[in-house]
């Protein structure tokens, strides 16, 4: 599952 | 984390705490979209909605706070403080919000990574981040005065956006991580936003005179 890792940044 | 984003988070943390210091110490707001603050306030209450739900970091839950706190006492500084509203220019801060909220609001439900409500409204955020700075550019033509301040708060909050997108790319090519498509466009549709900004803002900066932007 392609996770949003985006949510890391602010 | 790399430099290009800690560049950006600290050139945006910068620029929030250049403009409430300003409106602290001078007690004034002249200048100061506020339809462009709160709108601000509202990017950051809609794409951090999972500040207490999933921590990923001190620093990302401190910043978080920080952006959170600070975009809420600007608006507060400018709608309730007794002598900073007195400097509010309500006739001329005329951008109607729902212009800019409803237009993101109905692409974020249409155009989304999953269709969830947290992922919606982060996918709003971002929409609305890359046009938020439309009322305090409006106002800056119509007052065609830009005090110092304001004039750096502008530039340092193109130039976080401008870093970001550097950090994309950085980010593209070193990690299995990809940045999607939407956070590409929005990302650089703010930062051609103040492009023109930054046209004549290097351009009074290097001929040292004072900022006008064209009417």
């Amino acid at each position: 599952d392609t996770k949003i890792d985006q949510k890391d940044e602010l | 984390m790399n430099i290009f984003r800690l560049a950006g988070d600290m050139t945006h943390l910068f620029s929030v705490l250049v403009l409430l210091l300003k409106i602290h110490t001078i007690k004034s707001c002249a200048g100061i979209s506020l339809k462009t603050q709160e709108l601000y306030a509202l990017v950051f209450t809609t794409r951090y909605l999972d500040i207490f739900t999933d921590f990923i970091s001190l620093y990302n839950t401190v910043m978080k706070l920080i952006f959170l706190g600070s975009s809420f006492s600007i608006v507060w500084y400018i709608r309730r403080h007794k002598i900073v509203r007195r400097s509010y220019d309500k006739d001329q801060d005329t951008f109607r919000h729902y212009f800019l909220v409803i237009p993101c609001l109905v692409l974020a439900v249409f155009i989304n990574h999953k269709f969830t409500f947290k992922e919606v409204m982060w996918t709003f955020s971002l929409y609305l981040e890359a046009v938020a700075i439309l009322p305090q550019l409006v106002l800056l033509q119509r007052t065609r005065n830009i005090d110092n301040l304001t004039g750096q708060y502008v530039f340092l909050l193109g130039a976080y956006r401008a870093l970001y997108i550097l950090n994309w790319i950085y980010r593209h090519f070193t990690e299995p991580h990809y940045v999607h498509w939407i956070t590409w466009i929005a990302g650089v549709v703010q930062t051609l936003l103040y492009a023109d900004f930054f046209y004549y803002y290097f351009q009074s900066w290097k001929n040292n005179e004072k900022l006008q932007l064209p009417a």
